[in-house]
């Protein structure tokens, strides 16, 4: 049975792209059938795995209006395994133009349920990259997902964010999706010359105890690099650090799935 | 006479926040009057410059909806100078809650202007610290300022942003706002030993020439330390090398603002 995971921290730039992007990678390179969903105006995931989505008309958003089909947009990637719906600035543009409809939150739900439907046995995991904020896309995310990973910067404000994000979880889990639940909280960028990351580890920790996976991402430009080559660090640089995380959390997301 | 300057860039973590924060602050040390509007749900301009937001009730939020006066949610800061009007996350509300009114783009515009008619030599700047995305608040600020400082992080997601923020910057000039203006770009982040950080110098300063300002914000860790002291960087460690290039900047800023 397909599993529909978000990525999802309404904090800008604490790494949910970048961990979408290797997660997937990570899973399909182990012949795992994963499709990415950019869910993103800014369409980070999309250049990030190669494909330009300049003037494209098959992106996710033609799909949430009705004009495309959710099987005709599904884009391979040069990673066997590993497919996408891409996303661009036409994105932007869907809270205004659904504004009066009071079903909207559900539109990804529909589309994505009436396509998995007919196609059950097509992917194993389906990865949501969310925008950075708590708005439609965002809540049609946590809508249609079973689980959900938090990126968390190990920084002072991503820090500040979490409660906020949490408290929309649990007011989505009570009223839109009661199946909703937290796979995990992945501590990202931490650079070991910040004494305030490890203060953020240990406090993140604490708080939120298993919750918290055991890989942490490092800091590391190999991972700020292998977008501008359109492909994903574990494929320009599999031996870096950044890339041995990616892996490392590749194995751990595995062994927690066998759980759930 | 006051001018309002946004800081605005949808890429999420480039530095909007820091750099509002500390050039605010440098301002405010060679003595010119402040005024910050935290204008982001996130509340982080707010947190990082040593506020609560938690529950608070005098926010911008509140002079937007009409419920409080703009003379009333005005706080001081522990800097001489700077002021500093909040947010917290009762701003995110916003969007859906004025979802009928055409002329909701113009509302901080219209409380705005409708303080400095009354209070016209209380602040020489007004910095505005935008959420990271192209929507209703990012519009507001665009409608009610004079001009814009982009950071842009020297990495690849930041860089291939610019074009679609140009492209609003241009369509709420046509339609919304003739004066509106570039003040400059801010290369942010600067990693010496990434070499895509040099590339990305390189292009911004060939394609926007000498609207790159010339100082060059350098990767810190002292800089992602101080709002966790609820301080900038310019107080919280006056000669690392963050505030040595806030400072540099302020004083561009300042030579700049003289030809302006
Ligand atoms: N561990 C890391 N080390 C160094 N750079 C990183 C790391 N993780 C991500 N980056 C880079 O940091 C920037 C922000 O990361 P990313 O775009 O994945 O965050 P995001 O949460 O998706 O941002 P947004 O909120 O804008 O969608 C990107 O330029 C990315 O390439
Ligand atoms: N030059 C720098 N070196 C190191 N860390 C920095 C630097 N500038 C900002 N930071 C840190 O990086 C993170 C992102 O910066 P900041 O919050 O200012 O960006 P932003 O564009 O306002 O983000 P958002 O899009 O979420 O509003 C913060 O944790 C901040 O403290
Ligand atoms: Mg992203
Ligand atoms: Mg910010």
């Amino acid at each position: 049975k397909t599993k529909i995971i978000s990525v999802i921290n309404q904090k800008g730039g604490v790494g949910k792209t970048t961990t979408v992007i290797n997660l997937a990678a990570g899973l399909a390179m182990q012949n795992k059938k994963v499709l990415v969903i950019d869910l993103d105006p800014q369409g980070n995931a999309t250049t990030g795995l190669g494909l330009s989505n300049i003037d494209s008309k098959d992106t996710i958003y033609e799909v949430l209006i009705g004009s495309k089909e959710f099987k005709d947009v599904i884009k391979n990637t040069n990673i066997d395994n590993l497919k996408i719906v891409s996303a661009n600035v036409e994105l932007s543009g869907l809270e205004v133009e659904t504004a009066g409809d009071t079903k909207r939150a559900f539109f990804l739900k529909d589309k994505l349920n009436h396509f998995l439907e007919a196609n059950q046995n097509k992917f194993s995991y389906i990865f949501v990259d969310c925008p950075p904020s708590l708005s439609l896309l965002t809540v049609m995310a946590l809508v249609v997902s079973h689980s959900l990973i938090v990126p968390l910067q190990t920084e002072f404000f991503a820090l500040e964010g979490l409660t906020q994000l949490m408290k929309t979880i649990e007011r989505i889990k009570d009223r839109l999706n009661s199946d909703l639940s937290i796979r995990g909280i992945l501590l990202t960028m931490f650079d070991k010359r910040n004494k305030l990351s490890s203060q953020v580890e240990t406090e993140s920790r604490n708080y939120f105890k298993e919750k918290v996976y055991n890989t942490v991402i490092p800091r590391n430009v190999r991972l700020s690099e292998a977008p501008s080559h359109g492909m994903p660090v574990l494929v320009y640089d599999k031996n870096c650090s950044g890339s041995k995380s990616y892996f490392n959390f590749t194995d751990e997301f595995i062994n927690q799935d066998k759980f759930l």
